[in-house]
């Protein structure tokens, strides 16, 4: 389902397949460990997406590339930046 | 304040776009911040380049990274005009910067703040609300497994990774949060978005927030 769904055209026990099975298992054991924390039903689920076959140092290196400049903090005044 | 306010009510709010394997979050953030805040001056809404500003922002590093304020700065340095998407498209790639001619039409930045709200999220729904949708940077690390509703816990506000639109709030439901359009495509989170609680600087979203000036 998870190929078909993300266009992933990987074959089944090549090399490839078998890393990105084995980091799409590392994410099913993490979505179980993220939705443990509220059961409240506004609250954030996790769960398959198009990054379930990441590991997640492949997600920050291609996706999480942003860094933040040190702000000065609001206070209100009028003529601020 | 309004208990809820959304931008997108307004239609200043330009459709999800997808940044592929590219890390350009910081670009889309700031030119979804621009094409939105020159419809709000009463043009119409027009998805401007994503592509010249990662080409062309000099300080960044195109899909190896940057930050809002670097190129929001090179916008109103140079006062190089945003030309539209359609005429410098997406490419998902780092390339040669493309120049325009000064009589070229387009969208230049007179002006940005950075600041820095957390502690005072209020005052920046009050940003929101006057000056337009705000270009911020959170930690998005488990943003990866994210499907809908809104986020509370599972994100640092130290170490900000991943440029964002904030586009609105709600506060009438028992958790208050944020309105947040990504750059990850529709099938991502919810139709593209997500939601944070307001309240506690969640992921840093109130530690680096830009607003621009047209």
């Amino acid at each position: 389902w998870f190929r078909e769904r993300f266009g992933r055209n990987y074959e089944v026990n090549s090399p490839q397949f078998d890393r990105r099975l084995f980091f799409f298992q590392e994410s099913a054991t993490r979505h179980a460990y993220l939705n443990s924390f509220s059961a409240a039903s506004q609250s954030a689920k996790y769960g398959i997406n198009q990054f379930s076959d990441l590991s997640q140092r492949e997600f920050q290196d291609l996706y999480l590339r942003a860094s933040a400049d040190r702000a000065p903090a609001f206070s209100g005044q009028k003529a601020e930046g | 304040l309004p208990a809820k306010f959304d931008w997108r009510d307004h239609a200043i709010v330009a459709p999800v776009q997808n940044q592929q394997a590219c890390g350009s979050c910081w670009a889309f953030s700031v030119v979804g911040a621009v094409q939105s805040v020159h419809a709000i001056g009463g043009s119409q809404l027009v998805e401007l380049s994503v592509q010249q500003v990662l080409d062309c922002s000099f300080q960044n590093k195109g899909c190896n990274g940057g930050t809002p304020v670097a190129a929001l700065k090179w916008l109103t340095q140079t006062r190089v005009k945003l030309v539209p998407q359609s005429e410098y498209p997406y490419k998902a790639q780092t390339r040669m910067c493309h120049f325009f001619s000064g009589s070229h039409g387009g969208v230049g930045v007179k002006n940005f703040t950075a600041l820095d709200f957390s502690g005072q999220e209020e005052a920046m729904m009050g940003h929101l609300v006057k000056h337009g949708p705000l270009s911020v940077v959170v930690d998005a690390l488990s943003w990866q497994d994210y499907l809908g509703g809104i986020i509370q816990y599972h994100c640092s506000s130290k170490r900000s990774n991943h440029a964002v639109l904030v586009v609105g709030y709600d506060t009438t439901g028992d958790i208050p949060y944020w309105i947040v359009q990504n750059s990850w495509g529709t099938t991502w989170g919810d139709k593209g978005y997500v939601y944070m609680k307001v309240g506690s600087n969640i992921c840093g979203i109130a530690d680096s927030v830009a607003a621009v000036f047209l």
